[in-house]
């Protein structure tokens, strides 16, 4: 059955899309069935691959809408996305309204991980792209996960950022049925900058076996794939950005 | 009197501290006197500069708590950063609990603004850092502000992201007594990505004159001045980074 990976990281910017884009296409790439799952009102996932959530009839918005749940939702919401291969059920912006909407709503936060119980024989994998907020969307995630990847920048902010990270973790294990099971994803890594290189040793010190082995570094090839609706490796398989992210899939699939 | 500038963007890291920090250190150089307020609740600006929220007793909280304007709030919430020359009002997270607190209160998006008619004298610029978030707080900015400077990235979901962004200026043009004066600025642009050169290329065409003659390039002397808690011209003020804020600080005294 399907492991559910959340990715997030209340700050913005720091390469969750990115991740939950490439990773998606590695572990595809690796013969893995995979579906993504834009949780982002912002819809920057679902925006990349050219599913444009105002022309879509159907999106992540209808799973959080439904009264009463109906496996048959998925057909609706699930699209493929031919050039990858890849399954993708896009964002938008209406998700922003479920923070008023499921205020009164008793185990609003079960929502997702119940839905999915419906497709967890259909994929290897279920990569969830958070949005940077703190909210119900991301305790929907973080309680369907099986394990939350944070994507942080190898700065010194991020260092600071991450206790506020811990703090929420420790404030969300106490509404969740067990503990969490997180790792940190070093991006956006600058092997020029000594900044970087620090930053990078800090975290390795301090966090041991709960950071990725890989680091993602720095690759401007990410705009190109961005600007052109392509993954990582339909731009260039063998640039930095593609073997970082293939490297951190194995790391995944063998832990 | 002081031209309030508030710097602002819903999307998390693309800029808009660094642009507070260094186009600040710019003015200062260029001979202008400078208050920067740090109204994100992650405080990103104010730690950079070594003031920790939680070791100082009064921040830019201060300032929304008043039931009572007292204009000597000022020489509580004012810090002078010795190495720089900037003055600063720190951020704190409990910042983040205005959207709550604030609810009720009539003219709550006006407390900035009155405020600031009590250092308008003291100050040529003042510059205000704003979360990634909209909400009460970027109202009072948009508020107080005489220019809003829109840092944005130059890759394609940024382009995307303008459109929400001038949906956001619209419903708030109806909210202020004026419309709002605003300016994009390009940031974190690469040269040597082609993705980057032809986002550039359509927002100089969309925006004309509303986008900054500056462009600010990527440099990884920045996570250098992160890093040491400097700003960039005290980092290296010949870099690419720091001409960019000074060329940036040059158009806005001379428009
Ligand atoms: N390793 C990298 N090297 C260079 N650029 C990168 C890298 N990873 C991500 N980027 C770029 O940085 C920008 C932000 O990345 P991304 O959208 O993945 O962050 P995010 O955390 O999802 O942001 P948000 O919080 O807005 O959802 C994008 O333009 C992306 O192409
Ligand atoms: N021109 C640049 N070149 C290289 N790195 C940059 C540049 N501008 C900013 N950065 C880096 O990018 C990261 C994000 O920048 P910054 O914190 O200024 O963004 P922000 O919009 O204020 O983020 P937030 O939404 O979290 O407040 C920081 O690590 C910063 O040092
Ligand atoms: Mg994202
Ligand atoms: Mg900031």
């Amino acid at each position: 059955s399907a492991q559910v990976l959340a990715i997030a990281n209340q700050k913005g910017g720091v390469g969750k899309t990115t991740t939950a884009l490439s990773l998606g296409a590695a572990l595809l790439r690796l013969g893995k069935r995979v579906l993504i799952m834009d949780l982002d009102p912002h819809a920057n996932a679902s925006i990349h691959l050219a599913f444009y959530p105002e022309n879509l009839a159907h999106t992540a918005y209808d799973l959080f809408q439904e009264l009463e749940h109906d496996p048959a939702i998925w057909q609706r919401i699930i699209y493929r996305h031919e050039s990858t291969g890849l399954d993708i059920v896009p964002g938008h912006i209406r998700l922003s309204e479920l923070e008023v909407d499921t205020k009164d709503r008793p185990s609003k936060g079960l929502i997702l991980k119940k839905a999915l119980a419906d497709v967890s024989e259909r994929y290897d994998y279920v990569l969830l792209d958070c949005p940077p907020h703190v909210g119900v969307l991301l305790v929907n995630a973080l309680v369907a996960s099986d394990l939350l990847i944070i994507p942080v920048q190898t700065d010194f902010l991020a260092l600071h950022g991450l206790r506020l990270i811990f703090d929420s973790i420790r404030m969300l294990n106490r509404a969740l049925s067990g503990p969490l099971r997180y790792k940190i994803l070093a991006t956006m890594y600058d092997q020029r900058a000594g900044a970087c290189r620090r930053v990078l040793d800090i975290l390795r010190e301090k966090l041991a076996d709960r950071l990725f082995a890989t680091v993602i570094g720095q690759d401007t090839k990410f705009r190109e794939a961005s600007a052109g609706g392509k993954v990582i490796f339909d731009v260039d398989p063998n640039c930095r950005g593609a073997r970082a992210y293939l490297q951190l899939a194995e790391e995944i699939i063998i832990p």
